[in-house]
């Protein structure tokens, strides 16, 4: 099995304010294949939380017009996954 | 051939078994290695016990990785069995701990997940244990152990990264911790669960916001364990149950040592608070384990003081 590849996956950190903004988010994950960093899984979302998940380059696009049209502020973490997997091995062999 | 172990970098699974071989040859009057069983893959699981001989002695339990895309975790044990044999004898501290304590400290608790995250991809969390009548793979290790584990918001989904299992340590990993910390108890005094990412210092319970009956003592150790902490590197880490502090879980492995009578158990979620997640750069490596080390270091002591 080819090992997976996360070229131009995003992790995204989002804090929706209110229940409101909560039921967005476990919509969009009902809609989307997200991996949810923290918490742990989109059942333990809730209002003023902040919610890291991974998602793919293709999903992001939709999931960042759900977010600018409800007005719900979002930070990028990670911009491609594949290249802060590679970045992680930083040290040199001694 | 494994290649060269380093604490400075993460270590692969050969790298990490080769790591257990030498640590038992270097220091074999202060440490040795338990097998506690296999995992679903076939895989040992192996304890290191750090500390004299002594079985009646208090001890201290510590399992790294049970998930295994938290690589961070696995390199704080094998940091903190360097340290605790290195300065055996010399640092003035870790030879009283040593002199009275003996550790326990499992490696890697999920160690097909983590042979998987290494091999075929970084963000697995589960173990590797087939579903029956499902073609999704593994058990969320943290959320099959045998406390309130039929409550909900576990998933019964197996396709879920965290599906609790067909049944409380249905899996081959959670049965052998289980059962050697049952067997240990008499001993065993503190249990201490490493994670990331989040920098919380959390303690029971997870499955509801009561707090157990010893929550100022926890609330003490834990404020005092993080102000130990961030006198390093000035690493802030906020502490308190898993249910308010984090949010609530069901089936953990901190739950459920509570519950068999180990009243101090406690849950680090190591570096960073999101920066990198769960892909903590290796240079990061030592300063996150030397700040924690001075944590685990001050609640061994306290358990030497304050337990009976």
């Amino acid at each position: 099995i080819a090992p997976v590849h996360f070229d131009r996956e995003k992790v995204v950190r989002v804090k929706p304010q209110d229940e409101n903004q909560v039921s967005i988010m476990k919509n969009l994950a009902k809609d989307n294949e997200l991996d949810f960093w923290y918490p742990d899984a989109i059942n333990h979302v809730a209002a003023n939380m902040t919610v890291d998940f991974r998602v793919s380059g293709k999903e992001f696009q939709s999931i960042q017009s759900a977010l600018d049209q409800n007005r719900m502020h979002y930070e990028i973490l990670i911009d491609n996954l594949q290249e802060e997997i590679e970045k992680q091995f930083d040290v040199k062999e001694a | 051939i494994p290649g060269r172990h380093s604490y400075a970098k993460y270590n692969n699974w050969d790298k990490i078994v080769a790591w257990t071989e030498k640590m038992v040859d270097k220091h074999p009057e202060m440490v040795s290695r338990i097998k506690i069983g296999s995992t679903f893959e076939d895989n040992p699981l192996y304890i290191l016990k750090i500390g004299k001989k002594d079985e009646r002695r208090k001890s201290v339990f510590m399992d790294c990785g049970i998930h295994a895309q938290e690589w961070i975790s696995p390199a704080f044990c094998q940091w903190f069995v360097y340290q605790a044999a290195k300065s055996y004898g010399k640092n003035k501290i870790m030879t009283k701990i040593l002199d009275r304590m003996n550790f326990y400290v499992l490696p890697v608790f999920n160690v097909d997940g983590y042979i998987w995250s290494w091999t075929q991809d970084r963000m697995w969390k589960k173990n590797r244990s087939k579903n029956h009548n499902s073609k999704c793979v593994g058990t969320d290790l943290n959320r099959n152990f045998n406390v309130s584990w039929h409550s909900s918001p576990n998933t019964d989904d197996p396709c879920q990264d965290t599906y609790r299992g067909p049944a409380p340590e249905s899996e081959k990993e959670t049965k052998a911790v289980a059962d050697f910390i049952r067997s240990h108890l008499k001993s065993i005094r503190a249990y201490i669960s490493f994670h990331s990412y989040s920098q919380m210092l959390l303690f029971p319970y997870g499955y509801t916001l009561k707090l157990p009956p010893n929550h100022e003592d926890l609330t003490k150790v834990a404020r005092i364990g993080t102000d130990v902490l961030s006198t390093r590197y000035e690493t802030q880490y906020i502490y308190g149950p898993i249910a308010s502090t984090a949010y609530p879980t069901s089936g953990s492995s901190l739950d459920w040592a509570y519950s068999l009578g180990i009243k101090h158990t406690f849950a680090f979620e190591l570096r960073d608070k999101g920066r990198f997640g769960f892909l903590l750069p290796e240079s990061r490596i030592k300063s996150t384990c030397k700040e924690t080390m001075l944590a685990v270091k001050f609640i061994a002591k306290y358990i030497l003081r304050h337990t009976s």
